[in-house]
C-alpha cells in the first residue's frame, strides 16, 4: 500500500464500517449489498471490457439476477450499477420502468397476462413517452389512442413526424413490447394521457409487426450499450384490455372512468426520479473517492521553500474544490434514502386510497432530481480537474462517469422543466397560505411568510 | 454581531428563511406582471427565472434538512462528530455561494460575510484528517470503480504505467501506421 494513504488510514477517528452501515441503511443492508457486489465480481461473464456491447452480458446478468432472488428495486439498482457501472444496458428500462409500471398500474387480470412473461423475458418491454418534438410537457404529446367500440380495440397512431416516439432505452432493437403513453380518444372526446401496452415485434421472429416502424436513433454522447429507439405507429390496433386500467378505465361501450388523480399515470416516473436522487449521490461519491485518494498520494510543488513536495490534499484550494463536494455526496445519498422511503410510504397510502401527499411527492421528486443531477454533473467535472492532467486520461474513470451521468440532467424530465414543476407546487402552496390555510409537510415553512414583513435591506 | 451562529439547526432555519423569501419574491414577480396587465401565462413566463431560483432554494433547504435529520439520528459519537462537520460544511459552503440571497433575506449582515469565509476555511481544515476515511466509507470496490487514480491501495503511478502499456497502440513496438504513412512521407521529403 502507498505509504501516504496508509498514514491517512492510521489516523482514523471514527469507525468507517459504522458509517458505511448508515449509508446503506443498516448492517444487514451493507452485507446484502456486498453479497451482490461479490456475485457480480466473481462472475466472469459480467465484468468484462468496458466497451463491450450491452447485449453480450445480458444472459449472464439476468440469470444471476434471478438465481440470487434480487427483486427489490433498490437491490436491482445496486446490481445494475455494479454490472454496468452506470453505462446502461438494453434491459435498463425493462427492469427499471416496464416491470414497475405493470406492478403499479396493471389490473390483476393484466398482471396475469403480462407480468410472468415479462419476468421470464418472453416479453421485453420499454416505456415510450417522449416524442421527437415533445419532451417533458406531457399534455403536448401527440400520439393518439382512439377507441373503436365496434371491434373493442384501440387504434394507436402517430399523426405527425414530431409525434414519433424517440429516445426510450431498448426500444430500437431489443424490446418486443412497449408501454406507450398516448392521448386517449373515446366517444369523440380526448381524455388526456393514458398508458397502453403495445406489442412491437413478433414474439417468435422478433420482426416488427404490421404498422410498427421502429429502429435505433443512432450514436449518442454516451450510453453506447443502449439501443435508444424510435417508434412510429401507423393505425396499430390493440385490444381494449391492453390499456393499463388500474386507475383510469375505458368500458366496453366506450365510456371513460377517470382516475382518482391524473398524476397516478406518472407514478413510475416519480419512482425513477427518486432513484436518480440517490444515484447522483453515488456518482458524486465515486468521483470524490477517485479525486481524494489521488490527492492523498499526489505530491506537487512546495508550500515552504526547500521542503518536500506536500500532498496536494494539503493545499487549501484543493480542499475547497473537493470537501464541499464530499459533503454534498453524503447529503445526496441521505436525500436519496429519504426519497425512496417517502415514495414507499406514500405509495402505500395511495393503495389505501389516500392521495393527499401525492402532489408534494411529485413536486419534491421533480425538484430534487434536477437539483442533485445538476450539482453532481458539475461536481464530476470539478473532481476531474482537481486531478490535473491525469483526470483527462480515461484510466481515471472520470471522463466515462461524466459521459454516462450527463443524460440524467435531461432524461426523466429536463431539469429546468422539473424545477418549474416544483415552482408550480410552491406557488400553489403560497397562494393557500395567503388565503389563510395552514400548510403541512415540506412546505409548512411558508406558513411563516404570511406573518412576516419583508423589509428591503439598506444598500 | 459579526459572528455567525454555527448551530446546525440555526443554519437550517436560515436556509428555510432564504427559501421562503425566494418563493415570496417569485410570487410577487407574477403578481407585478399581472398588475401590468399581462395574462396569467405571460406573467408566469416572465417570472420563470425567479421561479427556478425559488425551487432551487427550496431543494437546497430540503437537502440540508434531511442531512441534519440524519446526523441527529447517528448515535456513535465519532461518526456523529465527523458527519456533523460535513453537514456544517455543506451549509456554510452554500451560504458562501449564495451570500446575496442570505443578505437579501436579512438573515446575514454585511459584517458577517467575512466570517462565512473564515468558517468555511476552518471546516475544510477540520475535514482534512478524515477525508480519505470518509471516501473509504462509501465502500466503492476497485473492481467497480475501475479507476487507476482512485485505487484503494494508492499505488497510482505503477498502475498508470501498467495501464498505458496495455494500450492497444502498444501491441507492437512499431505501429503499422509508421510503414503505411510516415515512412513513405519521410521518403518524399
Amino acid at each position: 500500500m502507498n505509504p501516504d494513504i496508509l498514514r491517512e488510514r492510521q489516523n482514523a477517528t471514527f469507525d468507517i464500517e459504522k458509517l458505511t452501515n448508515i449509508l446503506d441503511g443498516g448492517a444487514e443492508r451493507t452485507n446484502r449489498r456486498r453479497e451482490i457486489r461479490e456475485l457480480v465480481g466473481s462472475c466472469k461473464g459480467l465484468l468484462t471490457n468496458i466497451l463491450q456491447r450491452g447485449h453480450s452480458r445480458l444472459p449472464t446478468m439476468i440469470l444471476k439476477l434471478r438465481e440470487y432472488g434480487i427483486s427489490d428495486p433498490v437491490e436491482i439498482n445496486w446490481y445494475k450499477s455494479y454490472v454496468h457501472r452506470f453505462r446502461g444496458n438494453p434491459l435498463e428500462i425493462h427492469l427499471a420502468m416496464f416491470l414497475p409500471t405493470l406492478l403499479n398500474q396493471a389490473t390483476p387480470e393484466q398482471m396475469d397476462r403480462f407480468f410472468t412473461p415479462s419476468w421470464d423475458l418472453e416479453i421485453i418491454g420499454t416505456y415510450a413517452q417522449t416524442e421527437m418534438g415533445h419532451g417533458t410537457h406531457l399534455r403536448g404529446l401527440e400520439t393518439t389512442a382512439t377507441f373503436d367500440p365496434a371491434t373493442q380495440e384501440f387504434v394507436m397512431h402517430s399523426p405527425t413526424v414530431t409525434s414519433i416516439k424517440w429516445w426510450p432505452g431498448g426500444l430500437g432493437k431489443t424490446s418486443n413490447h412497449a408501454i406507450v403513453l398516448a392521448q386517449l380518444y373515446t366517444q369523440g372526446k380526448c381524455h388526456g394521457l393514458n398508458a397502453f401496452i403495445v406489442p412491437l415485434r413478433s414474439m417468435g421472429t422478433h420482426m416488427p409487426l404490421p404498422g410498427i416502424v421502429i429502429g435505433d436513433i443512432g450514436p449518442k454522447f454516451g450510453f453506447d450499450a443502449v439501443d435508444n429507439g424510435y417508434l412510429k405507429l401507423e393505425h396499430v390496433r390493440i385490444p381494449r384490455e391492453n390499456m393499463l386500467m388500474k386507475y383510469a378505465q375505458v368500458k366496453p361501450d366506450g365510456s371513460y372512468v377517470k382516475p382518482l388523480s391524473s398524476k397516478l399515470t406518472y407514478g413510475t416516473m416519480v419512482f425513477i426520479r427518486s432513484l436518480i436522487v440517490g444515484n447522483a449521490g453515488i456518482v458524486l461519491s465515486q468521483c470524490c473517492t477517485i479525486a481524494i485518494r489521488y490527492s492523498a498520494v499526489r505530491h506537487q510543488s512546495e508550500i515552504r521553500a526547500g521542503e518536500a513536495e506536500p500532498q496536494i490534499l494539503d493545499y487549501q484550494t484543493q480542499q475547497h474544490k473537493l470537501f464541499p463536494l464530499l459533503a454534498t455526496a453524503y447529503a445526496f445519498l441521505f436525500a436519496g434514502q429519504y426519497m425512496i422511503d417517502t415514495y414507499n410510504r406514500i405509495s402505500g397510502d395511495i393503495n389505501q386510497g389516500d392521495l393527499s401527499e401525492m402532489p408534494e411527492l411529485h413536486a419534491l421528486s421533480a425538484g430534487l432530481k434536477a437539483f442533485t443531477t445538476w450539482t453532481a454533473n458539475t461536481g464530476i467535472e470539478v473532481c476531474r480537474m482537481s486531478c490535473g492532467g491525469h483526470g483527462y486520461s480515461r484510466s481515471s474513470a472520470l471522463p466515462d462517469i461524466y459521459v454516462e451521468f450527463t443524460p440524467s440532467c435531461t432524461y426523466e424530465g429536463e431539469n429546468t422543466v422539473m424545477m418549474l414543476q416544483t415552482a408550480r407546487f410552491l406557488m400553489k402552496s403560497y397562494r393557500q397560505v395567503q388565503a389563510g390555510q395552514q400548510l403541512s409537510g415540506a412546505v409548512s415553512y411558508l406558513n411563516k411568510v404570511h406573518h412576516r414583513v419583508m423589509a428591503p435591506q439598506a444598500v | 454581531s459579526s459572528q455567525l451562529d454555527l448551530n446546525l439547526n440555526t443554519l437550517v432555519d436560515l436556509y428555510e428563511i432564504r427559501a421562503a423569501m425566494l418563493v415570496e419574491l417569485a410570487a410577487q414577480s407574477i403578481q407585478q406582471e399581472s398588475a401590468r396587465g399581462k395574462c396569467q401565462e405571460d406573467s408566469w413566463n416572465n417570472s420563470t427565472i425567479d421561479l427556478v431560483r425559488a425551487s432551487d432554494a427550496h431543494c437546497h433547504y430540503m437537502v440540508l434538512k434531511m442531512f441534519r435529520d440524519k446526523v441527529d439520528q447517528i448515535e456513535d459519537p465519532g461518526v456523529h462528530s465527523v458527519m456533523s462537520t460535513l453537514a456544517h460544511l455543506y451549509a456554510i459552503h452554500g451560504m458562501g455561494n449564495f451570500t446575496g440571497d442570505f443578505l437579501q433575506a436579512g438573515v446575514l449582515t454585511g459584517a458577517q460575510v467575512p466570517s462565512v469565509s473564515k468558517c468555511l476555511k476552518g471546516l475544510l481544515a477540520e475535514v482534512r484528517p478524515s477525508a480519505v476515511l470518509l471516501v473509504d466509507a462509501f465502500d466503492h470496490h476497485d473492481k467497480m470503480l475501475n479507476s487507476v487514480l482512485g485505487r484503494h491501495d494508492g499505488n497510482v503511478y505503477e498502475a498508470m504505467f501498467e495501464w498505458a502499456r496495455s494500450s492497444p497502440l502498444n501491441r507492437t513496438e512499431v505501429h503499422e501506421s509508421f510503414h503505411k504513412h510516415l515512412k513513405p512521407l519521410q521518403a518524399k521529403l
